[in-house]
């Protein structure tokens, strides 16, 4: 699974995943990737892009938790994606990444490693594999 | 701040008891679809820009599990599924199942854009792919050597095994490809 979270100078936070799901799927299984509010969410204030096992990241509707988190709490973005990652998934199972409105950025998992990658204006960038 | 990016290219269980070579080369992948994306928004280019790009470039990656290299289902398929989302006006495109669409993120973001739908899926999805317009190709494209190895060794252990449909790649295929073990998309 890819997926790619951004913001842009004019506001727009928008989010995105791709995947070719899991070896030998049967049945027309569908994952998270294209459940609007799972693998893939953005809302007013946070994109989210999920990757891992997709089951357990639709059982937890986990893109729309992050976002619901971070504005009835409220929280921050790092905040909402712990909360999800270590209070509501199972370590093993997801990785994720988030934008907010402000360009705060989010990447992390509870599984030992995520290919992945953040930069922002301000000349933070990163790109790792493992913690 | 301005702009800010960030992408993924799967997580799982990811060996670190691979080669230098093997390691910088994913290194360097994951650099350069960040650059792509660093240049749209630095140059005043929109979000939906910047996510599209990176992402046709992972898809177009073999070593990741999109686009091409994407995994094999049971019979041998490759089945892609995209998601494309603005959060600010809570516009949506998603699309399930395509097996022809050389990018799926891109037909996602079309369905998003000139459609009054959400999701469109398997052969409906290809349907509006002819109407769109987006690039094809035939399931060959998708192949490569290790997701199809990975695949027979998948068969293999569900005929030994209980004959369930396991959500977990198995045991044997983490050491198949660098971190492809637990990949599970």
């Amino acid at each position: 699974t890819v997926g790619a979270v951004a913001v842009d100078k004019d506001g727009q936070i928008v989010a995105g995943t791709s995947t070719g799901g899991m070896t030998n799927k049967k049945f027309g299984r569908v994952g998270d990737v294209p459940i609007i509010g799972s693998g893939t969410y953005a809302s007013d204030v946070v994109a989210v892009s999920m990757t891992g096992w997709g089951e357990k990241i639709m059982r937890a509707v986990s893109g729309h938790t992050v976002s619901s988190y971070m504005k009835y709490k409220p929280a921050s973005l790092e905040e909402a994606g712990d909360y999800l990652l270590q209070e509501v998934l199972n370590p093993g199972e997801a990785g994720m990444i988030a934008v907010d409105k402000y360009g705060n950025i989010y990447t992390d998992m509870n599984t030992n490693g995520m290919f992945r990658g953040s930069s922002d204006s301000e000349g933070n960038r990163e790109v790792a594999i493992w913690d | 701040k301005e702009w800010a990016l960030a992408l993924h290219g799967g997580a799982g269980a990811i060996s670190e008891d691979r080669p230098d070579s093997v390691k910088q080369a994913y290194f360097d992948d994951l650099d350069e679809a960040l650059t792509i994306g660093e240049d749209i928004l630095a140059d005043g280019g929109s979000a939906e820009d910047a996510v599209e790009k990176v992402i046709n470039y992972l898809e177009d990656n073999p070593r990741f599990n999109a686009g091409k290299g994407a995994v094999f289902t049971h019979d041998g398929e490759h089945e892609l599924d995209a998601a494309f989302m603005v959060g600010n006006t809570r516009e949506a495109g998603t699309v399930t199942g395509v097996k022809t669409v050389k990018n799926p993120i891109t037909l996602a973001r079309k369905v998003m854009e000139t459609s009054e739908h959400v999701m469109f899926a398997t052969e409906g999805a290809e349907r509006y792919a002819d109407k769109v317009g987006v690039e094809r190709v035939d399931q060959e494209y998708f192949y490569t050597e290790s997701r199809y190895e990975a695949l027979q060794r998948a068969l293999d252990q569900e005929e030994e095994g209980d004959g369930k449909q396991s959500s977990l790649i198995p045991e044997e295929d983490k050491t198949a490809l660098y971190a492809d073990g637990e990949k599970y998309g």
